[in-house]
């Protein structure tokens, strides 16, 4: 999960 | 997702649709510089690797296939479209971006979050955009003149940039484990290379002038 959301922008 | 987000995601998209807009309705793509176009296209293709991998919204990958999919048509353009290659000034466009590529990748190497490949990719396209303006402000300090549309796409690239600082400080206020330094300090800097044009940029709006920038 926390990887998905580190890149969770673009 | 929150406004400035937002906000800063739409002002990008808007500047890469003046782009194409400048080079379709005129044909033309005097004063865009086509190294600062083949960065952005490396950066794109080297972050959204994980197209593949990671799913993280409908908006995000829709988002990511518009990024990939408008940079290379706009290299596309100036490389081969016959009438828009003709425009294309290469003794302007004289940045050694191989430079930016080298020292972005070799940054990546020691600075990055996990030595995967993925992350490696990513940590280099974070380095690689912050500096990859760097070709198109060169290329508008050495023509001078600016026109309108080329103007515009900087502004709006340089409102993305700034739109997202404001982003990661309501993310840092508002999420409780929000820290990533590579992006956010890499990003400070990418916004800082656009004080200068910025600040000509103001300076004509409030004369009401055509924007010059000194040589």
């Amino acid at each position: 999960l926390e990887k998905i959301l580190y890149h969770d922008e673009l | 997702m929150n406004i400035f987000r937002l906000a800063g995601d739409m002002t990008h998209l808007l500047s890469i649709l003046v782009l194409l807009l400048k080079i379709y309705a005129t044909k033309s793509c005097s004063g865009v510089s086509r190294k600062t176009q083949e960065l952005y296209a490396i950066v794109f293709l080297a972050r959204y690797l994980d197209l593949f991998t990671d799913f993280i919204s409908v908006y995000n990958t829709f988002m990511k296939i518009v990024f990939i999919a408008s940079s290379l048509a706009i290299v596309w353009c100036i490389r081969v479209h016959p009438m828009v290659k003709r425009s294309y000034d290469k003794d302007l466009d004289t940045f050694r971006h191989y430079l930016l590529v080298a020292a972005s990748f070799l940054l990546a190497l020691f600075l990055h979050e996990k030595f995967t490949f993925l992350e490696i990719f990513w940590a280099f396209s974070i380095y690689l955009e912050a500096v990859a303006i760097l070709p198109q402000l060169v290329l508008l300090q050495r023509s001078g003149n600016v026109d309108n549309l080329t103007g515009q796409y900087v502004f709006f690239l340089g409102a993305y940039r700034g739109l997202y600082i404001l982003n990661w400080i309501y993310r840092y206020l508002t999420e409780p484990r929000f820290t990533r330094w590579i992006a956010c300090v890499s990003g400070v800097v990418q916004t800082a290379l656009y004080a200068d044009f910025f600040y000509y940029y103001f300076i004509s709006w409030k004369n009401n002038s055509k924007l010059k920038l000194p040589a």
